[in-house]
């Protein structure tokens, strides 16, 4: 669009149409074009700039720290979100991430349900050298994560990271487990642990349900958007940045361990205004 | 928002005897922001809308007794007739074993949906081979294994998908099963690799039917996925899953209008029950909110 020649009613149209393609949402698109009206650029280029740096300084926050080094040890990490998002993934990437960093990792195989979801993160533990506390099939969640933080504190772990049952936020007993589990955690260690929504790249406007829901489960700190080599635009994240104050913190890129990178507001924003 | 939006449209166009032209563009931009936020692709969006604009615009439709539930009612059948339903049946081929294949996203649903299909099989009297040709992600075969457990399927793998299917036509030709379920890896459309995986899978073998397993929470990206996945393999349906969500759906509306192929089942659930006929007019309430 910004290769238009001129600011015209077209060029609003298609920068409507691009902002809605990316999954921005009615409401942002329509506010940021407002906003962008007002400031009367002069040119597509200008306007492209523009808006450029207004959604830079929506996501203009530091990456929390507790993501590159442990606040305090065992720092604990629910990995949470709806149903095949990546959190089993994501949760073995940033155990292989981190344990490269020197850190030493628990993964913490706390989705019982789930066919096959203790032997799936148990391989992925094997591959990356990594120790994974799982329990048996149909077990209390709540259970297998004491146990892993009761090893991570009797060891002086660094990280538990602690893998979900995918749940649909509109289930309220899946919700009242999660709560559970953070409980679990906040006994054990004494500390509230630090909640990641895990979302998926391709989702539309529910995302913004999914974040307001997970939320008021466990504290969700941060967002890890997976399947970003979709090439989806992900524009959500700007809702959930916007009306949430939710960082988005780490970008899933593929299925393999290393397919994992911090969030750039930059790559971001290149993509979805490109 | 979304209902407030059409109710708000509503009343706007209730208040009015008979309408104008600048009433139905009025009630039709609101209706456009509503479908948009229900993830409705934008291209739909208007293509939809243009058509519902001219039958809207008719003498008959402006001055009849109640135009804004005759603007409405042109909306609602509009999207019903993008989204005509396909038979909620796996169609049989004349020589068994009938072959189907699962396909789609990573994540959408597709080796749940597998054992969901081979017990609805299985109630029709049908016996079924399970093919785990998903042989890179950890535990696939595990996970379809753990899942038909307790309807006792056999469950085939191999060290390729081609391995796999082979397989799994062998075995269903030596037990005398009449229906063999090919559970295919997660791909991203824009893996050109992948899709011609998916390709040579269909060249080699002789499917029944293959089937897009779509996540009804997806956004705009519903048309391209659809059109790449259409493009790679001749798709007989659509299934759409996890809609005992909240995502409004608007995929569904996206996929049926791009592929024009029938939705055909739905998934409510991660139980093995947890699969249903698709209803046009139930998603399309579900998506105009
Ligand atoms: N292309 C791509 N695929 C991904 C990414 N992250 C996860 N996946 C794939 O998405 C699928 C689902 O990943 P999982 O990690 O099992 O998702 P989950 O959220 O744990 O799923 P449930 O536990 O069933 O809710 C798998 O096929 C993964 O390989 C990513 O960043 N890119
Ligand atoms: N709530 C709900 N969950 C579903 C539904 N269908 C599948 N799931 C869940 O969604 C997640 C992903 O399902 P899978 O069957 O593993 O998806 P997949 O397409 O095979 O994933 P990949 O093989 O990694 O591409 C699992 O947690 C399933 O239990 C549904 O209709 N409703
Ligand atoms: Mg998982
Ligand atoms: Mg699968």
């Amino acid at each position: 669009i910004f290769s238009l020649k001129k600011i015209d009613d077209d060029f609003w149209a298609s920068l409507e149409e691009s902002l809605i393609e990316g999954d921005v949402g009615v409401d942002y698109t329509l506010r940021l074009i407002d906003e962008l009206k007002r400031l009367k650029p002069s040119s597509p280029e200008e306007a492209k700039e523009l808006l450029k740096e207004r959604l830079l300084s929506l996501f203009n926050y530091e990456i929390p720290p507790w993501v590159f080094e442990p606040s305090s040890k065992p720092e604990v990490i629910i990995f949470a979100g709806v149903n095949g998002s990546g959190k089993t993934t994501t949760v073995a990437k940033v155990g292989r991430m981190l344990s490269r960093r020197g850190f030493s990792v628990i993964l913490s195989a706390c989705d019982t349900f789930r066919a096959a979801a203790g032997e799936q993160l148990e391989i992925w533990g094997e591959r990356l050298n990594l120790r994974v506390i799982k329990g048996e099939p149909g077990s209390d969640p709540g259970a297998v994560l004491y146990d892993a933080l009761s090893s991570a504190l009797s060891k002086g772990v660094d990280y538990v990271l602690v893998d979900t049952a995918g749940r649909l936020h509109t289930k309220y007993n899946l919700m009242e487990e999660l709560k559970k589990l953070g409980r679990v955690a906040q006994k054990a260690v004494g500390r509230s642990p630090r909640g990641v929504l895990v979302l998926d790249a391709t989702t539309g406007q529910n995302a913004l349900r999914q974040a307001q829901e997970f939320s008021k489960s466990v504290p969700i700190e941060g967002v890890v958007l997976a399947k970003y080599d979709s090439m989806a635009k992900g524009g959500v994240v700007i809702t959930l940045r916007g009306e949430l104050g939710l960082p988005i913190i780490l970008v899933g890129t593929g299925e393999g361990e290393d397919d994992i990178e911090t969030f750039s507001p930059n790559e971001f924003l290149k993509r979805l205004l490109s | 928002r979304l209902r407030e939006r059409f109710e708000g449209i509503l009343s706007l166009l209730r208040r009015k005897g008979k309408l104008s032209e600048e009433d139905v563009d009025n009630a039709l931009r609101q209706i456009r922001l509503a479908l948009l936020e229900a993830d409705v692709h934008y291209k739909v969006v208007k293509d939809l809308l243009s058509k519902v604009r001219e039958k809207a615009l008719k003498e008959e439709v402006l001055s009849s007794i109640s135009p804004a539930d005759q603007v409405l009612k042109i909306l609602y059948e509009e999207l019903v007739g993008v989204m005509k339903g396909g038979a909620p049946r796996l169609s049989s081929s004349s020589e068994p074993p009938s072959l189907y294949m699962l396909v789609g996203l990573q994540g959408s649903g597709k080796t749940t949906t597998a054992v969901k299909l081979a017990k609805l099989l299985k109630k029709d009297g049908k016996r079924v081979v399970l093919v785990a040709a998903d042989v890179k992600r950890p535990a696939a075969k595990e996970q379809l294994e753990t899942l038909s457990k307790p309807l006792d399927f056999q469950v085939v793998g191999g060290k390729t998908p081609f391995d796999a299917v082979s397989s799994g036509i062998r075995l269903a030709k030596e037990r005398l099963c009449e229906a063999i379920i090919v559970d295919s890896a997660g791909r991203l459309h824009i893996d050109e690799e992948m899709l011609s995986e998916l390709r040579e899978l269909e060249k080699q073998f002789n499917f029944q039917e293959i089937l897009l397993v779509v996540d009804s929470m997806m956004g705009q990206e519903a048309l391209k996925v659809g059109s790449a996945f259409a493009e790679a393999v001749n798709l007989t349906g659509v299934i759409l899953t996890k809609l005992d969500g909240d995502a409004r759906g608007g995929a569904a509306l996206s996929m049926s209008y791009v592929l024009g192929k029938p939705i055909r089942f739905v998934g409510v659930g991660e139980r093995i029950d947890d699969l249903e006929p698709f209803y046009p007019d139930r998603i399309v309430s579900r998506i105009l909110g």
